[in-house]
């Protein structure tokens, strides 16, 4: 299965649709402090389902959906679209390429997609299945999970080796 | 499960072994230690490190690099049992130093032929060693926007 | 006791505002509030930041960089307060882009003048800024030394 | 009060006697990972009276003498010495450069000194007493004291404000 490419429009800081394409081995993500590049690794464990507000840095997950500047206004919904092709038949599907995408609207509304069409979260968490790939995945790695790690805090140790045994 | 269990740790402390010797030196040396042997799925986890012929007692006295490069190793050692199709790191190379960081890259192009990875880096070393970068700017106050960049134009 | 409390917490927000414009802009606002004003002697101290025109809704959702600022601009304050004779920064520097690591080594520069600051780091930027450089090496396994370095040899 | 130098002995990775001076208003420390930068800092809050063992990231007390090596053996004894230049008489003592130190051996003995003469950690602290410097002082500062106050983790900017205030 490789990466495609990601699609952002109304999440966080991505106030206009952004895309990302994932084209080649390694992709380096560069730019100023605070300018989005941590905003899209949140992106792409939102749409991997990630409930956790603190993970994405959020009191309540209407947080996530762009908030508006002085010269625009707040957006009333976030959605994300990531593409994957499922190149060694890895995902479970008759699909070559699978686009799972997820929504939320500012009452609340939350819709996640599989190529389009409306579907369950745990249709998303089944598709990847045993493929490393999930919200909490050990191959999301930031630095305050390296001190979890070496600290052990909350059993971090534990649930990383549960995830992937 | 018991078994099961087993036999993915004993994977994953070899793999330990492995990347942890290609981050810190050959001669370096490290384990994992179930502190309850006979209660594997309950048991905590111990880490080992000693790195350059050093005597630590645990691994709270080692560096800050030193850390990083070893929950690093530990965190490849899982991917390495069931490697995901893509890895993300954000700033992981933060504390490291310059050759620290020439190996971190390299191993990264080493796992880099079987799967994709997304380096969120500020560093120049990190940046020359990627096969493509997306810079991210806010030229409109608190709105992001994502531009291909050539490397050279960088520096 | 409450009223030289009450007389340094307003120093210390005054001097958090200046400090923040320094090393965010001149346009940026910032506050420090005491979420218990009645009972300022226990009560818990809420720290609100807003870089270049964003809303964040909490000092959370701010990035790594961002945040570093923001608390580095609140010790600042405090030390302002009572400047110690030294400050020690240990690698503070780490999740800091190069225009904020210009700025960072700046304002310390104008503290300088009153204080003598020891800068860990790693950061090239860093060591052309400082007056003068140790280098720290272990030549011998496992045991440190320290050398005067004169940074046209680090580069 | 200015700072003049630091001399480390048995003291951690610093095996051998080991001298700073300090003589400019911005000194840099730099080196590898691992080479005993953040060693030095630990020495300053050691002999300023740090008793945290956590804070000094060792397990006991005892951890901060040099262990030894393959080749060295492990120091009997760790030894810091801080000088400092009386010169806005700050310091409330006739002394124009005072050197404060601290000695710990492998049995337990512990030893603090003020111009060589033996005295308690409290003569110590009087000394510095309204100075801003103290082993927790808010002017010695790395990355987990920000993240802390970012938290705001076991009340840190009570603490702080306290110090200070
Ligand atoms: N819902 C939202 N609407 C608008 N802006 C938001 C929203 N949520 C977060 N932000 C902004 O996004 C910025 C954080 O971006 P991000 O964490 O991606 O930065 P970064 O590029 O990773 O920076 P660093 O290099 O410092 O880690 C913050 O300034 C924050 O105010
Ligand atoms: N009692 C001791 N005896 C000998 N070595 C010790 C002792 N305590 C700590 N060390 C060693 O000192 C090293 C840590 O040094 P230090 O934390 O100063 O590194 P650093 O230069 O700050 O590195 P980094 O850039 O990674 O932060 C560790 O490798 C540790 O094993
Ligand atoms: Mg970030
Ligand atoms: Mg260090």
């Amino acid at each position: 299965m490789r990466l495609v490419s990601l699609e952002i429009k109304g999440f966080k800081s991505f106030a206009e649709k952004t895309t990302i394409n994932f084209n080649d081995s390694v992709t380096g993500v560069v730019g100023p402090n605070g300018s989005g590049k941590s905003n899209v690794v949140d992106a792409i464990r939102w749409v991997l389902g990630e409930q956790k507000t603190t993970v994405l840095r959020s009191e309540k997950m209407e947080n996530v959906i762009f908030n508006g500047t002085k010269n625009r206004k707040a957006s009333a919904l976030a959605e994300v679209y990531l593409t994957f092709e499922n190149n060694k038949n890895l995902l479970p599907t008759e699909y070559h390429t699978v686009t799972i995408s997820r929504h939320y609207y500012r009452n609340g509304e939350s819709e996640y997609k599989l190529n389009n069409v409306t579907c369950r979260l745990k249709d998303i968490t089944g598709l990847f299945l045993d493929t490393g790939i999930s919200s909490d995945s050990y191959a999301i790695i930031e630095l305050g999970m390296v001190n979890d790690i070496l600290n052990d805090k909350d059993n971090s140790r534990r649930k990383l080796f549960e995830q992937s045994a | 499960a018991k078994t099961q269990f087993l036999d993915a740790f004993m994977k994953v402390k070899e793999n330990f072994q492995n990347v942890f010797r290609s981050l810190f030196t050959a001669d370096d040396t490290c384990d994992l230690v179930l502190l309850d042997p006979e209660n594997p799925l309950e048991s905590d986890i111990d880490i080992i490190a000693k790195p350059k012929g050093k005597r630590p007692q645990t691994i709270n006295q080692l560096s800050g690099g030193e850390k990083t490069l070893t929950a690093i190793s530990l965190l490849f050692a899982l991917y390495l049992l069931k490697p995901a199709p893509f890895c993300i790191l954000d700033e992981v190379d933060a504390p490291l130093d310059d050759a620290n960081i020439h190996k971190y890259n390299d191993i990264i192009k080493q796992f880099a032929k079987d799967s994709q990875f997304i380096l969120v880096t500020h560093n120049k070393q990190t940046m020359s060693s990627v096969d493509s970068i997306y810079g991210v700017t806010m030229q409109e106050q608190g709105v992001s926007k994502v531009v291909p960049v050539n490397f050279s134009s960088l520096n």
